[in-house]
């Protein structure tokens, strides 16, 4: 039973693109079929993985040029790339009949060749980030444990609502994980809390430490696994691919 | 003669809205009258003011219903806040005669009153964004010292030339710093080096260090000054202020 999950959080840079690479990559390691699909024009997990100007990538397949077209990087691990080009495509797309599941309807054509499909969206919720939403079983929201990013998480449970109500019923938010987590930080610790209480059976029990090996390994287009195996990074990841695993 | 400054960087989290809040802040305290714009619908310079269900904001201006109505929050330093119905904005506007140039007309309404007027942007390059380019006359960009941070910033650029060709020729990035700086990761030093080598006479001899302090004050609804004078988080922003001043 292939599950779609979308990483999302319009709060910048909060681990979202880290977490699809290192995620996906854990769960290919433990021999799950893995497709990631890259929905952020910034590209940037097309980056962690070395995938330099791209002959095809969401864009291509969003505007109806070619079906989802996967670089095959090894037998269980799969990346759609992206583009810069895909920024215009919110406005390219908007006039076009049913615009907001024409991923979905790439992604049902797929979904049978893989374990896991997971949406790295971008920092934002427009029209690509809510093809992903249609298009997905499951949201995951990475979450820095700072004051700015605990608001304006109202404005992503509203979108979903939405998405839910009127395009895809199966959509909901199954999953909470704190990243780029500090110990030593008073702040980092009261926010976690916060996050445990808010969320309740929704979150982790798995934390994502602040680990400077994690930002170091897309420079060298790995995923942390192979970058580091023995890292807190990579630690911390396989730990979350193990609950992820044995979650519904 | 008053400065339009936007801060702008669609790759999420970089400091974007930390730098607004501080840089303001500093100026105001230099005596210079400053307005600051919220941009972005997270609305996380509006919280960073503990300014909560804003009547005015930016998108109200932008839809035509009234001009911009600071909030004044001290005599040198004034804020227009954001809400997240700003993100309905991008739809809403894109149809409407000379989009790109309604904020502009905006602000050439109370330009006089300031010295610095500073548009904190959202982590995108949209019509939003568009609008806040071509209302200014420079860009500063605040840059990580990360690998993910540096790619992509081509399409910055190729967003600011079309800009400046089409709507704004005044239009020019100016300023960059590196934020979040820890001087102790190997990656923080190479890739402030990479930043110096391609931005040269641009780039900010001020680095801002990586600093919990920095990430306290918005929760106390405060600038860094106000929250901890003594902190490197306060010292960086002001040697960063000194350095704007003198600049011509
Ligand atoms: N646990 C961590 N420890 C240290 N650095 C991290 C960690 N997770 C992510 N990073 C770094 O922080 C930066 C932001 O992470 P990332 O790009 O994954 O966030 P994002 O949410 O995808 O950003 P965006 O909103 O721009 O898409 C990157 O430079 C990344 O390498
Ligand atoms: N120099 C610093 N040291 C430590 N923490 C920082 C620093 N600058 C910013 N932060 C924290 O990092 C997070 C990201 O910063 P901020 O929200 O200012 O970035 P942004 O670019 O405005 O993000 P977005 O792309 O979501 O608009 C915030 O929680 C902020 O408090
Ligand atoms: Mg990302
Ligand atoms: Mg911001």
């Amino acid at each position: 039973m292939t599950k779609v999950i979308a990483l999302s959080n319009h709060k910048g840079g909060v681990g979202k693109t880290t977490s699809t690479v290192n995620i996906g990559a854990g769960l290919a390691n433990k021999g799950k079929r893995v497709l990631l699909i890259d929905m952020d024009p910034q590209a940037n997990l097309t980056q962690c993985f070395g995938i330099q100007d791209p002959e095809y990538t969401v864009y291509g397949s969003l505007i109806g040029e070619y079906e989802l077209r996967p670089y095959e990087l090894r037998d269980t691990l799969h990346v759609v790339a992206s583009t810069l080009d895909l920024a215009g495509a919110e406005v390219e797309l908007a006039s076009k009949i049913a615009r907001e599941t024409i991923l979905k309807k790439l992604v049902e054509k797929v979904r049978d060749q893989y374990d896991y499909i997971l949406l790295d969206c971008a920092p934002s919720l427009g029209l690509i980030t809510i093809n992903a939403f249609a298009a997905a079983d499951e949201i995951y929201i990475p979450l820095q444990a700072q004051f700015l990013a605990l608001h304006g998480l109202d404005k992503l449970f509203e979108i979903v609502d939405l998405v839910k109500e009127n395009i895809n019923p199966n959509l909901h938010i199954s999953g909470v994980f704190t990243t780029q987590f500090d110990g030593r930080k008073v702040l980092n610790r009261d926010i976690a809390e916060l996050v445990q209480e808010h969320f309740k059976d929704k979150v982790f029990r798995t934390v994502i430490r602040d680990n400077v090996t994690l930002a170091e390994a897309p420079s060298h287009w790995q995923d942390i696994f192979s970058y580091n195996p023995k890292s807190y990074g990579a630690v911390d990841y396989a730990s979350l691919v193990d609950e992820i695993l044995v979650r519904p």
